[in-house]
């Protein structure tokens, strides 16, 4: 049966989100106490991944940032603190 | 490359291998964490000792999805393949491996040997470079253990935590040798030439031949063209000054010493048909403008001149070069005669008499 194009997109839209919360969340600073006033946004993480990556910054999810999300990689995330 | 601080503060440090993958032997994987740490040693002051019990600086494991007392989770097979902590107690230093992962000694699967010396580099105090050479890059990229896994990148980024190798002669990064060019295994991945010199690349590096007095210069291929990958399959100058380079089912066009603009592109714009996954090797006959792509048994002819596919190719190899049967690694033309490469062995052949003139070691262009 051909897979449903949307369930394929669901699917990608959830890899993303994984990705860039694994591995483009600055994580919390232990010392900030209260709400984090500016939390990014997924575009600016995206423009972030595809900065570090060399691919064209769009902040909008393209085939290439897509094929590079997929690739076997390290766990730790790609900025810290 | 970057780093988080301070790095370990001594030089000194231990590791324990807390259990096992099921996939390797212990043997094996015993080799592959003690050759990634020698990565680090060989380049810094690092001395690394192994314990067997109690808490060691780095604590190596294999886990899968929610393991022990680690924050990170691991994913299943492929995804994430392994992450580490930086320096400090605790979890800090330590490394962990997904157990859901194929870890091998080879090309298949994942090469624990590279992923350990990945993850080592953060246990040392490294992050992630953005430099697609540098071993500490986030992606998995395979290049052949017998060479050497750390880019200049990451020499400069250990250096600049933990300073040079006590008796390294200069400052600058150090690169430990160079494959062994006269071995009786030699083998080339791709072979071109360029103007009067003939350029052979193996993995990372390439060597430049001048044939009339078979001087060679040895470098790293991505000291020319540092986007270009390793492991480059196959490559041939075209009759515009030009070389192509091919990897996969990609292609780069080099001119002088830039990579022309567009590129890489994928092989079906020359005409491959869909199913043709790489390129074995290739040349350009530089009397008729035409090229030979070999792809395992058989070869494609592409005109450079129309910039098009022949038609009624594929044709096996052996009926048009007859006494070349195997599969090719590579071959270039020189003078006239074409020089076909398979492992260790090249054959000299004579495109007009159709016939191989003599057998040769691969590395008889070097003066060995």
């Amino acid at each position: 049966l051909p897979i449903h194009p949307e369930k394929d997109n669901e699917e990608d839209a959830k890899l993303v989100q994984n990705y860039l919360n694994k591995f483009y969340a600055v994580e919390p600073d232990p010392n900030q106490l209260g709400w984090k006033i500016n939390a990014e946004s997924a575009a600016e993480k995206l423009q972030k991944m595809q900065q570090f990556f060399g691919l064209k910054v769009t902040g909008k999810l393209d085939n290439e940032t897509l094929e590079m999300m997929k690739k076997p990689r390290c766990g730790v995330p790609d900025v810290g603190l | 490359y970057g780093f988080t601080l301070p790095g370990w503060k001594k030089t000194k440090l231990t590791y324990r291998i807390v259990n096992y993958t099921p996939d390797m032997s212990k043997e094996d994987v015993d080799k592959a964490m003690e050759k990634a740490f020698k990565v680090w040693s060989a380049v810094s002051p690092l001395i690394f000792t192994r314990i067997h019990k109690g808490i060691a600086d780095i604590m190596i494991a294999f886990g899968t999805k929610v393991h022990g007392h680690c924050p990170r989770y691991f994913d299943g097979p492929l995804g994430v393949l392994a992450h580490a902590f930086p320096p400090g107690n605790g979890l800090g230093g330590d490394v962990h491996f997904d157990e859901d992962e194929d870890w091998t000694t080879g090309s298949a699967g994942f090469n624990l040997f590279l992923v350990a010396a990945h993850e080592f580099g953060h246990a040392l105090g490294l992050s992630h470079s953005n430099d697609q050479r540098a071993l500490m890059f986030p992606n998995y990229a395979y290049i052949s253990p017998s060479e050497f896994p750390l880019s200049p990148d990451d020499i400069s980024g250990i250096q600049s935590i933990y300073g040079s190798p006590p008796n390294a002669p200069d400052k600058r990064p150090t690169t430990p040798p160079s494959p062994k060019i006269c071995g009786s295994q030699t083998s080339f991945d791709a072979i071109t030439t360029l103007r009067k010199e003939v350029i052979f690349l193996k993995g990372r590096h390439l060597w430049r031949v001048y044939p009339d007095n078979s001087e060679a210069e040895r470098e790293l291929i991505s000291v020319f063209w540092p986007n270009l990958p390793p492991g480059i399959e196959a490559a041939y100058e075209n009759t515009k000054d030009q070389i192509l380079l091919f990897k996969g089912n990609k292609f780069w066009v080099i001119s002088g010493y830039q990579v022309l603009l567009g590129y890489p592109k994928n092989i079906n714009t020359l005409g491959f048909p869909k199913g043709v996954k790489k390129v074995d090797a290739a040349v350009c006959n530089k009397n008729t403008g035409k090229t030979d792509f070999f792809i395992g048994d058989k070869y494609w002819r592409f005109d450079e001149n129309s910039q098009s596919m022949e038609k009624g190719y594929p044709r096996l190899t052996v009926d048009e070069f007859p006494g070349i049967s195997q599969r090719i690694d590579a071959v270039f033309q020189q003078k006239g005669l074409l020089y076909f490469f398979h492992g260790s062995k090249q054959w000299e052949f004579d495109p007009i008499a159709k016939k191989v003139i003599r057998e040769m070691k691969s590395n008889s262009w070097f003066n060995c």
